[in-house]
């Protein structure tokens, strides 16, 4: 464990507690993709597969039901939850996120490090991971503005894997080899995919002024 | 082996 791993697990962890936290509270999904809630579930769910099998640490178990449990309450809310439901901008979330789950496995299936079932699926969440965010930056695209807590919770969930990669840089430096193409790049598609919006978030808060 | 190196992240 390093500092940058440690920070990007705690950004991630605030990003998906600042959605359940304004969900909860407010009882509202304004301006929030369930589609992109639905492909953070997915990937978990398969990448945290080996959760009973491999033992890490209770820190990397405990953080793992932190994930699973929040993304799929999150989506919970959003599809069942009547209040919460009421708020949900079903004409606005089109994104065909099927086809990103469908080409995400067949990529799987064809680069991968092993031809495992645990290892096939663990590649398929970081493919999927990647690109989950889409659906939720289209539908900010669409709607006029954002509330700050879901611009906060993009913005810190953009941010966690670009601490991961500091945190793969300096692995890479202090182990011997510790090489992982897919997930390196992956990781770093994924972080880029959210530069114009850390622009926008950027140029948002240093005018002060609402992010649209 | 490499499989459980790699797993050790979230």
């Amino acid at each position: 464990m390093n500092i940058f791993r440690l920070a990007g697990d705690m950004t991630h962890m605030f990003s998906v507690l600042v959605l359940l936290l304004k969900i909860h509270t407010i009882k509202s999904c304004a301006g929030v993709s369930v589609k992109t809630q639905e492909l953070y579930a997915i990937v978990f769910a398969t990448r945290y597969l080996d959760i009973f099998t491999s033992f890490v640490s209770i820190y990397n178990t405990f953080m793992k039901l932190v994930f699973l449990g929040s993304s799929f309450s999150i989506v919970w809310y959003m599809r069942y939850h009547k209040a919460v439901h009421r708020t949900y901008d079903r004409e606005q979330d089109t994104f065909r996120h099927w086809f990103l789950v469908l080409s995400c496995l067949l990529l799987a299936l064809l680069i991968h490090e092993k031809f495992t079932f645990l290892e096939v699926l663990w590649t398929f969440s970081l493919y999927l991971e990647a690109v989950a965010i889409l659906p939720q930056l289209v539908l900010l695209q669409r709607t006029r503005n954002i509330d700050n807590l879901t611009g906060q919770y993009i913005f810190l969930l953009g941010g966690y894997r670009g601490l991961y990669i500091l945190n793969w840089i300096y692995r890479y430096f202090t182990e011997p080899h510790f090489v992982h193409w897919i997930t390196w790049i992956t990781g770093l598609v994924q972080t880029l995919l959210y530069a114009d919006f850390f622009y926008y978030y950027f140029l948002s808060w240093k005018n002060n002024k609402k992010l649209n | 082996d490499i499989a459980s190196q790699h797993h050790d992240e979230l």
